[in-house]
């Protein structure tokens, strides 16, 4: 553990509970994809699975359990509570062209050809593209409450904080770990973009609003 | 080594 892995992770957390937050005061899940939000469920239960099997830390094990519990319990305020307000009209991206390719990623690039291997590598490709459907709406919209932004600024904190991690990691340990990090580096490029506007428009002050 | 570093991450 080093501090951008610990930071990267409490960024993690805070995004969540922005999230939660978000929907919760708003009593709306407007603007959020819940598509991407499915995806991160699947993400987090095919990685975590090995919570029945190997023991890390303590940390490792709470925070585990609390990615799989708050990512249902998102998809339960979206699809239950807040039904209503989802529209699943602006959420078109077409989950077979992220999925399949992963399938395919994972089936190559593993560290080992059993279950537990092929699905940790199969949820850190697909992590990698998960937030693709949310970025996709918020183009299609071409703006977003300013909750929202924060929301998605704190998720592409947590993985620009793992890059960092990764090199800080290299060098006191001699090792890294090439489908993280590959996977990292794309996942972190995605949000440039957003980034971009998120600095220049929505912390001083203005509106996310995606020009015409 | 043992495996991949990176299993400890989340």
């Amino acid at each position: 553990m080093n501090i951008f892995r610990f930071f990267g992770d409490l960024s993690h957390l805070a995004s969540i509970f922005i999230l939660i937050h978000k929907i919760t005061t708003t009593r709306s899940c407007r603007g959020i994809s819940f598509k991407t939000q499915a995806l991160y469920v699947t993400v987090f239960v095919t990685r975590y699975l090995d919570l029945f099997t190997s023991y890390v830390s303590l940390y490792n094990t709470v925070m585990k359990i609390f990615f799989i519990a708050s990512s249902c319990y998102i998809l339960y305020l979206m699809r239950v509570r807040y039904r209503p307000t989802n529209d699943p009209s602006i959420d078109t991206f077409r989950l077979e062209y992220l999925v399949g390719p992963c399938v395919v990623l994972a089936l190559i690039f593993n560290y080992g050809y059993n279950p537990t291997e092929l699905l940790w590598s199969f949820s850190i490709f697909l992590e990698s593209v998960a937030i693709l459907p949310q970025l996709f709406m918020l183009q299609r919209t071409g703006e977003a409450e300013t909750i929202t932004t924060h929301y998605l600024a704190a998720l592409g904190a947590y993985r620009a904080l793992y890059i960092p991690n990764w090199i800080y990691r290299y060098f006191s340990e001699g090792y890294v770990d090439p489908i993280s990090v590959t996977a990292g580096l794309v996942q972190t490029g995605l949000y440039l973009d957003f980034f971009y506007v998120y600095f220049t428009k929505v912390l001083q002050g203005q509106k996310f609003e995606l020009p015409a | 080594g043992s495996g991949h570093s990176s299993k400890d991450e989340l």
